[in-house]
């Protein structure tokens, strides 16, 4: 996601947290933060070129035209070093804070500040489905198309453009209004879904794997499913569209709580 | 869900 769909994730995130979750999350963001996880959830994406390691761990690249996901088969990096991608990256952060947190004696020194950072941003990203796009065209980067009269691409649009466009039509720009309506969903016609998307098979801390298997799905039935290179998606597109965005953000806030 | 599982110790993690 953009800076906005990171922001709604991880606002959702902190009004459902535990007393222990949200002392332990305080603890671990810096003063700048003022206790806001949303402040810093796009971080990840503003170090990717410092921290040039952690490019590839923003998507996974789902083989062309096929509309599943699979860990084995799908997450390495572009060198086809394995583990190297998004759900990786959830796997990996989530473990970190785990031993640090069940063992607080464990050895291991890792940086707990920026393993908060990185899966709070990765589970975001692991909800936008073209971040489990195609190899080929980049997850949908090298679709250029025109979202009304502006030309972009077809990422773009599901990281940006249908909540800019959200924004102005339905919410007064006002982001807060957009989360508020979100919100209010979680716990008015999704509120008997919430217990189903928090919970994870066998019982585990989380199953990134799950929630891209989701993705890959919806970007075949809705992301690139009438968005052929070239084309102009406008009301038609836009309407039907951003429903699917919606919940997505509102599964990533809940599922990162 | 994640973080709070993560803040309470009782659940395992999901292997890769």
């Amino acid at each position: 996601w953009g800076k906005e769909g990171h922001y709604v994730v991880c606002k959702i995130t902190q009004e459902y947290l535990s007393e222990d979750a949200l002392f332990a999350v305080k603890q671990l963001l810096p003063d700048s933060a003022h206790g806001d996880l949303a402040a810093l959830c796009s971080w990840p994406d503003e170090i990717r070129f410092h921290y040039h390691w952690s490019s590839a761990l923003h998507y996974a690249d789902t083989p062309d035209f096929l509309c599943n996901y699979q860990y084995c088969r799908d997450c390495h990096d572009s060198y086809g070093r394995k583990h190297r991608c998004l759900t990786g990256a959830i796997h990996n952060y989530t473990m970190q804070l785990k031993l640090a947190y069940a063992d607080a004696s464990s050895k291991f020194n890792y940086n707990l500040t920026e393993a908060l950072l990185f899966l709070s941003h990765f589970v975001g990203d692991v909800h936008q489905p073209l971040h489990v796009g195609f190899t080929g065209d980049l997850g949908g980067n090298s679709i250029t198309v025109r979202w009304y009269r502006r030309k972009t691409n077809l990422h773009h649009v599901w990281d940006n453009m249908i909540i800019e466009s959200a924004l102005k039509m339905f919410y007064g720009s006002d982001l807060s209004t957009m989360i508020q309506a979100i919100q209010q969903n979680i716990t008015d016609i999704w509120s008997n879904d919430v217990s189903i998307w928090e919970h994870c098979a066998h019982n585990y801390t989380a199953c990134p794997d799950w929630y891209a298997s989701e993705s890959v799905s919806l970007a075949c039935k809705f992301a690139y499913r009438n968005a052929t290179p070239g084309s102009t998606l406008k009301d038609e597109y836009f309407l039907s569209r951003l429903p699917i965005v919606e919940k997505r953000l509102a599964q990533g806030g809940v599922r990162l709580t | 869900a994640i973080l709070n599982r993560i803040f309470t110790s009782k659940t395992g993690i999901a292997q890769a």
